[in-house]
């Protein structure tokens, strides 16, 4: 079974075509290794990227050099599907 | 089997065998009403399931609701389950549900995804796609919401077998994609079609491959925006309604522009709620207000359809 110890989705707000172009060369850099929850890259709503933990700095650091906006929506999603599955064992019983 | 469907707990979130039971007894508790339709099997060879709400007739105009299509979006399954009930028990108490059922038949699809969504119950919850093999490559699986054949392999979508978004080697490669094209087309009389995803609060229209607008874009545009009237009206839930390539981006191989393209004009997609920061992993205590919401929001556009026959 995957786990996502330590993985965070990060939700992005979008400013500016700036914004937008260094998303994109994001989308395109790390090999697929990014999960993108919400798409389109506009301004109007927020970008919701599911990171694993071993590229957590890296992308925090690429969106803070390209000055984008982010705050932390998940902070562990192993710990929320962890939870999520309890619920449901309990809920079987 | 259970006994009835008033102990299941659509407050829950369930597996695929629980879906499937829930069907079942469903059916049984409304012979008259409820058929199962096996529209074939999935990559791995499970039945593929919807529910047909009808009061007789041959071929009669029909409205066709699917959910889990991604399999990940379990808010979706879960509510398709909650709204199929709510057809059942509305019928012969509800006016407008007894109506509209006198004069169409409904077809939802609680589970469009099966192989994907036990995968995300005992291997990988994110999973998203298909499970069919990809070959030439250790990646598995075809995002079933890009291998409609509308503007197949066009932009907002992969040609990469590892990206979430791959299209697939060719439109309907997918068996999950040509067991639904293969039933709408021997219908031959479906008037609408919506496909429920999540999450994001949006109702799209077509198209999705292109930014053109539709020619009943007008129209559309204002039986999404009553109907998300009546679905704000409950919980306040803001949603957005426009096309899929104005109100997200360019994304093709899509379900709804394929229907959309053979002729059945009210054709949309909803991204249910998340309304706080939960993503996919939406807590089960929000299944029973998505369904809800989402309920009044669907039978507004199955009225809608009923009245404006074409």
């Amino acid at each position: 079974e995957e786990l996502f110890n330590g993985a965070q989705v990060l939700r992005i707000h979008v400013e500016s075509e700036d914004h937008i172009q260094a998303l994109k060369e994001l989308e395109e850099d790390v090999d697929s290794v990014l999960d993108f929850w919400s798409h389109g890259f506009s301004t109007e709503r927020p970008i919701d990227i599911r990171v694993p933990h071993t590229n957590l700095s890296a992308v925090k650091d690429f969106l803070k050099k390209n000055n984008v906006p982010f705050t932390v929506m998940i902070n562990n999603v192993q710990e929320l599907l962890e939870r999520e599955k309890a619920e449901m064992v309990s809920n079987a019983k | 089997m259970e006994r009835s469907t008033k102990s299941f707990n659509f407050a829950a979130y369930h597996d695929l065998e629980t879906l499937y039971s829930f069907m079942d007894t469903l059916v049984a508790s409304h012979p008259n009403l409820i058929t199962k339709v096996h529209i074939g099997n999935s990559y791995e060879n499970r039945p593929m399931y919807a529910l047909k709400f009808s009061t007789g007739g041959v071929s009669r105009p029909a409205i066709w609701v699917d959910a889990g299509i991604h399999s990940r979006e379990w808010v979706t399954q879960a509510s398709a389950a909650w709204i199929a009930n709510q057809i059942a028990s509305n019928y012969g108490v509800d006016p407008s549900v007894t109506s509209l059922l006198g004069q169409m038949d409904i077809y939802l699809m609680i589970v469009t995804n099966p192989d994907g969504y036990v995968f995300t119950h005992t291997n990988n919850r994110m999973w998203r796609k298909t499970r069919s093999v990809n070959s030439g490559s250790s990646c598995r699986g075809v995002d079933p919401n890009r291998n409609w054949d509308a503007g197949f392999g066009g932009p907002g979508a992969s040609k990469d077998p590892c990206s979430e978004s791959y299209h697939g080697p060719y439109a309907n490669s997918e068996v999950e994609v040509k067991n639904v094209v293969d039933l709408i087309m021997g219908h031959g009389n479906f008037k609408s079609f919506i496909s429920i995803h999540s999450y994001s609060q949006l109702l799209m229209y077509p198209y999705g491959y292109t930014c053109t607008d539709i020619p009943d874009k007008s129209e559309l545009h204002s039986v999404g925006t009553a109907a998300i009237k009546e679905l704000t009206s409950l919980y306040n839930t803001i949603y957005q309604v426009g096309s899929i390539c104005k109100i997200i981006y360019q994304a093709s191989g899509g379900s709804i522009d394929w229907t959309y393209n053979i002729g059945i004009k009210y054709s949309f997609a909803f991204e249910l709620r998340d309304t706080g920061y939960y993503g996919f992993l939406l807590p089960a205590n929000q299944i029973i207000p998505t369904a809800e919401e989402t309920w009044l929001g669907l039978k507004y556009i199955m009225e809608y359809v009923c009245n404006h026959p074409y």
